[in-house]
């Protein structure tokens, strides 16, 4: 592994962290600011009445204005821009999508199981219209225990650095690069969660994380899967252009 | 590349 002084990996925490915030979408102040409210039950019904197809294109468009947001935080990790265009795409066409699973801890409410969406805090039954209630189940139980681990923005912003920056995609051209700055981040990772006194388990639960979220995302692409078979024509026409770049 | 267009221009564009 590279050698790494202590103020490398304090600079590297600190530019990981600042690009994590500048991209995150929602911050949470601003979201407790808002105070943002429940979706009333005949909000919640009124979703629930969707037709699957028209709920399938609202969350395509929530997902892919998440995943904006995601390739902006990419740009700003050291390095990522350093490495050929090729693997920035194989890197972001696998990641983005996990790094909108991490985020999601951030807007979720655990009094409540409930997640920001659509200007509201919702409910997995909101999402009912979808058809797919196991992915939503699985969803709202990651965003769970994700924020159960309490990580700070920092903690936060290096995990989703990491999970970037995995070395193992497949179609990578430069292994050998994205590797060295996978470990890096780990370091600092390693070195953040360390002066902040967390217990040696965390950073074993956040590598549980990792195969948790390549199974949220291979369940998202099956379902997606069995909703173009029966909607075709709605995925090419009505899903955002960048949705089917990723996913298709 | 014309099959990433759009995350090829995403990648592109200068950070704001």
């Amino acid at each position: 592994s590279p050698t790494v002084s202590m103020a490398e990996l304090d600079h590297l925490a600190h530019v990981v962290s600042k690009s994590h915030l500048e991209t995150c979408q929602y911050l949470r102040e601003e979201l407790q600011q808002m105070n943002c409210q429940n979706f009333l039950q005949d909000e919640v019904e009124s979703y629930q009445k969707k037709p699957r197809e028209v709920m399938w294109q609202l969350c395509a468009l929530k997902i892919t204005e998440a995943i904006q947001y995601v390739v902006e935080f990419a740009k700003r990790i050291n390095g990522f821009m350093d490495l050929c265009q090729n693997d920035q795409i194989v890197l972001l066409k696998a990641g983005s999508l996990e790094v909108v699973f991490i985020r999601m801890c951030r807007v979720f409410d655990s009094h409540n199981n409930t997640i920001y969406f659509d200007r509201k805090f919702a409910g997995p039954d909101v999402f009912k219209a979808l058809g797919c209630d196991d992915l939503i189940t699985s969803v709202f139980d990651f965003a769970k225990n994700m924020s159960s681990l309490h990580l700070t923005e920092e903690e936060l912003a290096l995990f989703s650095a990491f999970v970037l920056l995995s070395a193992d995609r497949s179609w990578l051209q430069d292994k050998l690069q994205v590797e060295k700055l996978q470990q890096k981040t780990q370091l600092a990772l390693q070195h953040v969660l360390q002066k902040n006194q967390r217990e040696d388990g965390v950073l074993n639960k956040l590598r549980c994380k990792v195969s948790a979220l390549r199974s949220l995302c291979s369940q998202h692409t099956e379902k997606l899967s069995a909703f173009r078979a029966i909607y075709p024509d709605i995925v090419r026409t009505h899903f955002p252009p960048l949705y089917k770049e990723l996913f298709g | 590349k014309e099959k990433h267009k759009i995350l090829h221009q995403l990648l592109q564009n200068s950070t704001s």
